[in-house]
């Protein structure tokens, strides 16, 4: 019969997307914070 | 006989690690450091830069084998600074020629990633229950970080990087290296991965992403199979769900588009999974409620739009079969084929391995047949019905505006007098009821959100072999969800529409718990 | 069978989170031997936040953003610098701040009287009169 999917750490009815939170298919992180957030440096800021 | 230059490469790899741990190092050293080793020849020629690429990778692990037990940060900084190294390197690379430094940058990286490869398969194969999948997965983990941070602004380059990793990634699969399982699990849905390949513009990452997923299933397929699950499988399991229950959030056009490879590789036993990947539809459609009351799902403009099927749904047909097939559907001559479903369907008995599910047909074979006749039987009708309204509009004024303003949708009569639905009356006879089962199961797989599939395999229905019919469907709606729009509004139609005067049967009163169940799915439904 | 027995194997070695979280880049080697009632280590992602570098001066960004290059917290420090109406020039790799309304503004280029921050000489903050910040120089 399967599983009840919400049980799986996702919250599927987010507005936003999970993927920049999705840290593993093995693990849940308590809170999205606990994610580093994802960041890009412009190549001149390597000074 | 290297144990020599093993040694100095070894020394050059512990003096990088010492510079990347300076808390004051900045590009600046990096750079100085990669021209003093330039200088030392170490990266000239294929073969001495192999073998130090070898020896950084070596050491690494051995590293993080070696320290994992006190300091789990501390045993990662050899990876760690692997991990830089290559990120400097590939940032110094430029084209020899100086015409396509991103070419060459890519081209340095694949070679890179493919010495790091051999050295895992090395140790996969040497220390077998010992293997630790760990360094390598951060090794991995930390290249697609860094890149991204690097090479994201780049749209080309950074794709071509994506293309790099998923071929390796393609390497490592399960099925090849069953002790990397989970560690390649966690970097094809990494963050730095799996959603910048599916964004790429134009899908172009789909096709590469869709392999990779199909590999994933493939791997599973014995596991899911066989009997009781084990941890091992069912920790594997439930992590795949956590995996498609992104993309059918995220990317659910993904998993409506590659349907088709999905349910070919993911074992009929597993109908919540296969169930997930059959409930995706597009993002930019509305479903209609399938309970609403008197529902004209005929009306519903998206029912004559074709699905996108991006999958090669033809190539498990033969080529004879398939110049059979469609010889039938454009002659409706009597055809051998047609009498021997069972021998050409059924799969090979030495052929039957554990990748077939244990099923002694050829599933991708049944799934590709019922499709592409599908397909066909569609277009036959669009052909027809524009004929009947070249013809119709001429004597709309004798015969009244019934004919000319006739739903767009074909009747059910009008579908069942089509070669195609002789070819699935045929299957329907001649199979027997694991045949038939599978059959029937490849055209409730075409029961998705609202399109022209949907709407001409949910009224292919025969009166003959119901209950078969009702236990494909109903199997897949007493599961957990999701359930698929299209059968659920399938099942509604079979149980309120009187033509089918389905409570007249006598299996929906064959025992007091299937009596339940039907009253209880009902209710529901 | 093999595929079973590495199965196993590969899950005795499940990755856990901090196997895939980025590296801390900055371990110090032998820390300075601080009285042991004051934390020994700063507090897990205290620099990660940016409300944290909204209390940081000027100086501090400053630090942070040439001596943490391509790491999160230099992210973090570029967005406060420019919260705080700096504005990083890709020709000299530096920070310029309006020290008054520019007397000319184009497409272009505005030009006037800037603060930008001497980070190879000095370390300070010196002002420019009469310069041209071409905007095809702005990040």
């Amino acid at each position: 019969l399967g599983r009840d999917l919400t049980t799986l750490g996702l919250s599927l009815n987010s507005a936003e997307p999970l993927y920049g939170t999705f840290a593993s298919p093995w693990f849940e992180v308590p809170t999205s914070a606990d994610v580093e957030a994802e960041f890009h440096v412009p190549a001149c800021y390597n000074v | 006989d290297n144990s020599v230059l093993r040694e100095q490469l070894a020394f050059i790899f512990a003096e990088w690690i010492r510079v990347y741990q300076l808390p004051t190092s900045n590009d600046k050293d990096y750079g100085a450091f990669i021209n003093s080793i330039q200088q030392q020849g170490v990266l000239k020629g294929e073969e001495i830069s192999s073998l130090f690429f070898r020896v950084c990778t070596e050491m690494s692990v051995e590293s993080y084998i070696k320290y994992k037990v006190t300091n789990t940060t501390a045993a990662y900084q050899g990876v760690d600074a692997f991990v830089k190294l290559i990120v400097t390197l590939v940032k110094h690379y430029s084209d020899p020629q100086g015409v396509n430094h991103s070419g060459a940058k890519v081209t340095y990286l694949t070679t890179l990633l493919s010495i790091i490869v051999l050295v895992l398969a090395q140790a996969h194969e040497q220390r077998r229950g010992q293997f630790n999948q760990k360094p390598f997965l951060r090794l991995f983990s930390g290249l697609l970080t860094e890149m991204m941070t690097s090479y994201e602004s780049s749209p080309g380059m950074y794709f071509q990087i994506l293309t790099a990793f998923s071929n390796t990634f393609h390497t490592l699969q399960p099925l090849v290296f069953p002790g990397f399982t989970y560690g390649w699990l966690s970097l094809i849905s990494h963050r730095a991965f799996m959603p910048k390949l599916l964004l790429a513009e134009n899908g172009k990452g789909w096709a590469s992403f869709q392999k990779l997923l199909v590999c994933l299933f493939r791997f599973l397929i014995p596991f899911l199979v066989g009997g009781e699950m084990r941890d091992t499988t069912r920790a594997l399991y439930k992590g795949t769900l956590r995996v498609l229950l992104v993309l059918l959030h995220d990317f659910p056009e993904f998993l409506c588009d590659y349907h088709f490879s999905f349910c070919d590789v993911i074992p009929h036993t597993c109908i919540q999974l296969r169930n997930l990947i059959l409930s995706a539809f597009p993002r930019n459609m509305r479903l209609p409620d399938p309970f609403t009351p008197n529902l004209k799902v005929d009306l519903l403009a998206e029912i004559h739009q074709p699905p996108r099927v991006l999958s090669d749904y033809t190539s498990s047909l033969s080529v004879s079969m398939k110049s059979d097939v469609d010889t039938y559907l454009r002659t409706r001559e009597h055809a051998a084929f047609l009498d021997n479903w069972q021998e050409i369907l059924a799969l090979d008995p030495n052929n039957q391995d554990l990748f077939s599910g244990g099923s002694k047909y050829n599933v991708p074979m049944i799934n590709s047949l019922v499709l592409y006749v599908g397909v066909n039987g569609i277009a036959q009708l669009h052909a027809s019905k524009s004929e009947d309204n070249g013809n119709s509009s001429s004597s709309s004024k004798d015969i009244g505006d019934a004919n000319a303003n006739r739903s767009s949708s074909s009747s059910s009569s009008q579908i069942a007098q089509t070669a195609s639905m002789d070819i699935f009356q045929k299957l329907l006879t001649e199979l027997d009821s694991e045949g038939r089962y599978l059959f029937l199961s490849a055209i409730a797989n075409q029961l998705r959100y609202p399109n022209s599939h949907t709407h001409y395999f949910s009224r292919a229905t025969q009166e003959k072999i119901k209950e078969q019919i009702t236990r494909v469907l109903l199997e897949r709606l007493i599961v957990n969800r999701p359930h698929p729009w299209g059968l659920l509004i399938t099942f509604i139609e079979l149980i309120k529409n009187p033509r089918y005067a389905f409570w007249d049967h006598a299996f929906t009163r064959i025992d007091p718990d299937i009596e339940k169940l039907f009253d209880s799915v009902s209710r529901s439904v | 069978f093999f595929a079973q027995q590495m199965l196993e194997a590969s899950y005795q070695f499940m990755p856990e989170a901090v196997d895939t979280e980025r590296p801390k880049n900055y371990a110090p080697k032998d820390p300075y031997p601080t009285p042991s009632y004051y934390p020994q280590a700063p507090m897990p992602g205290v620099f990660d936040s940016p409300a944290m570098f909204e209390k940081f001066d000027i100086d501090t960004l400053f630090f942070i953003f040439y001596y943490q290059q391509g790491t999160y917290q230099q992210y973090l420090a570029a967005r406060e610098l420019k919260k705080q109406s700096w504005r990083f020039h890709k020709k000299y790799l530096t920070w310029f701040q309006r020290h008054e309304e520019p007397k000319a503004i184009t497409d272009d280029y505005e030009q006037g009287t800037y603060i930008y921050f001497d980070y190879e000489g000095a370390w300070c903050q010196r002002k420019k009169t009469d310069f041209r910040f071409e905007y095809k120089f702005l990040e």
